[in-house]
């Protein structure tokens, strides 16, 4: 096991605290439509570090935080972490625990945390790529994306197979 | 490097050729193919990669005329034949079961939980047998609107609350 | 001509409104907003058309946002916005079901049994709730391989076939 | 009423003379992946006058007529015929049933038919605009397809609502 947790805050349709355990094994994320299940899926993507606010469906990256509903006002910024299991050292840092965390800010101000330590988006990249965890596309689909590989261009498909290599 | 990728891509087409008579249940002597294509081999390391899927029994045709569903198990089975070879730590799948019929989920599940042994697998679904597969089940609703909420569930408080909302 | 399309514009958005909140349940003083802009109303023969959809409780914003399911049934409410204007004699839809949770298939068919009174529907799917909101089914099937063949079925046939092809 | 039957000979998966019968209401397709239950809403739009092999989920026009099977050798030509109940005239011709037909030939040649007599590709489409049928795009959703109205471009969805001017 190497997920251990999801701790979201101001994500998308997520504005009170919410953390989600991750088991081994196959884990199922059920719900009604429009509930928040693809949301988790974006909140993983993000903390990891995606930079492109369509590909989360927004517009521009602000669309990500918490937009109020009927009853509740807007917040001012998200912030999602994501905690992984490092007893086999799949990071090369002294911890038990790693926790990689992302905020941004209404105002655009965004920051990345290390174990809850301001760091740079750069030195989250460099440890996920040395972990093998690091900018690997098939290994979150997204939803009614995955016809895409058989219908894209083979440039595209080529990409898969780098990535792998 | 050109054998690096060379390897990878002969690992991968081993795998996918595997698979895909796994997913179409390709039966001994009455096996699809599935196949990885350099579009241009003399150049490895800037060639784009083409896909032969032919499913047991039917010729073989641009894999656009594929139906929906073929269309998805034959990407799947591409997916997870990168996987064995590089596998990731872990996966989330959001929805990949929706174009299947129900013996196709049963066999993209079947899979799932054999790779499951070596990574987690976070999957989103509206299938009961998906969420049959599934060690853990979470439920994601709205009591309040808007905001959404996590609890862990049984499978048989999904059929309820489906029962209900219906 | 200027107010042909103008009337169209008015009388489909009429009906968008409407169908947007019968498909996500808005009730009375709880409703959702659906709504067609004209991007260039000075310039109504070249202009663009926009649309605002905002389901019940929940807050306006750019539809790329919402869910698949939430997608599908803004499409679905746009569509047969647009039917109710201008009736096809028939129409053929092709897994419409598909993203959608139980509870809203089976707004779905309920809509389609009312337009069903006027005019033809043919709709292939997966799922139980629609093969029961059809009044006749077909099965399609290959016993040989790549050739299809076409019987009329009921309902419990279907179950049969489900059943032993998992 | 006004769609009777479809009659599908050669075109796709259906090598055998296939007639389906289509009552009023609503009538379901169903059927595992890959049986053929698209293939029949092609063939619809086929035969309505479709001329984009791409958007029929060919390469070439000629990808449509049965290619063979392991077992048995590919077909000469497709064909397929729908006929209309008519006695409302919603065709201004003097037949209670109106049965338009579209042949394909692999060598490219093709022809058009009414009540079984051949005719121009133009007296097709003229008759389908004058009935209500027309181009109606919005009347034949693909799968797959019905969220591109949500995410096409503002001149797209202006069509859709010129169409039903
Ligand atoms: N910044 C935000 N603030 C508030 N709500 C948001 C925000 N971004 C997205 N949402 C809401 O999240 C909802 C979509 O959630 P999500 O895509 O996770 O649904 P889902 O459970 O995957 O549904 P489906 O089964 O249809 O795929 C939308 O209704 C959208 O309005
Ligand atoms: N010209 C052709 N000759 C023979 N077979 C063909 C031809 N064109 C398409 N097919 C076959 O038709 C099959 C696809 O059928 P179709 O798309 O109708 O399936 P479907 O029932 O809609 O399945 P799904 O539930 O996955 O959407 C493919 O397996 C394809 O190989
Ligand atoms: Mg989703
Ligand atoms: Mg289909």
């Amino acid at each position: 096991m190497v997920l251990k947790r999801i701790e979201i805050f101001g994500f998308k349709s997520f504005p009170d605290k919410t953390v989600v355990e991750f088991p081994s094994g196959i884990t199922g994320i059920v719900g009604p439509n429009g509930s928040g299940k693809s949301n988790i899926s974006d909140a993983i993507r993000w903390v990891l570090g995606e930079q492109s606010a369509k590909s989360l469906r927004g517009e521009k990256m602000e669309d990500v935080i918490f937009a109020g509903t009927a009853k509740r006002p807007p917040l001012g910024f998200a912030e999602v972490n994501l905690t992984f299991e490092n007893t086999r050292r799949i990071f090369p840092l002294e911890f038990s625990e790693v926790s990689i965390g992302r905020r941004l800010y209404r105002s655009g101000e965004s920051s990345y945390l290390l174990n809850k330590q301001e760091c740079r988006l750069r030195d989250i990249q460099d440890l996920l790529m040395d972990s093998g965890i690091g900018k690997r596309t098939h290994a979150i689909i997204e939803q009614g994306k995955v016809e895409e590989i058989i219908t894209a261009k083979p440039e595209q498909r080529r990409l898969l197979i780098e990535e792998a290599a | 490097t050109v054998r690096l990728f060379r390897e990878t891509f002969e690992a991968v087409n081993m795998n996918f050729g595997l698979l895909f008579n796994r997913l179409f249940s390709g039966r001994q002597g009455q096996e699809g193919t599935a196949e990885l294509i350099l579009l241009d081999p003399a150049n490895p390391l800037e060639s784009g990669v083409d896909i032969i899927a032919r499913p047991p029994g039917k010729k073989p045709q641009s894999i656009s005329l594929l139906s929906g569903g073929e269309k998805a198990m034959t990407a799947i089975a591409l997916l997870f034949s990168v996987f064995l070879v590089r596998p990731s730590p872990f996966a989330v799948l959001d929805e990949l079961d929706a174009p299947l019929d129900e013996a196709n989920v049963e066999r993209y599940t079947q899979i799932l939980k054999e790779f499951s042994q070596r990574s987690q697998f976070i999957v989103m679904t509206h299938n009961k047998r998906t969420m049959e597969a599934a060690e853990t089940l979470y439920g994601v609703s709205m009591p309040e609107k808007g905001v959404s909420r996590i609890l862990g569930v049984q499978l048989t408080d999904v059929d309820t609350v489906a029962e209900a909302a219906g």
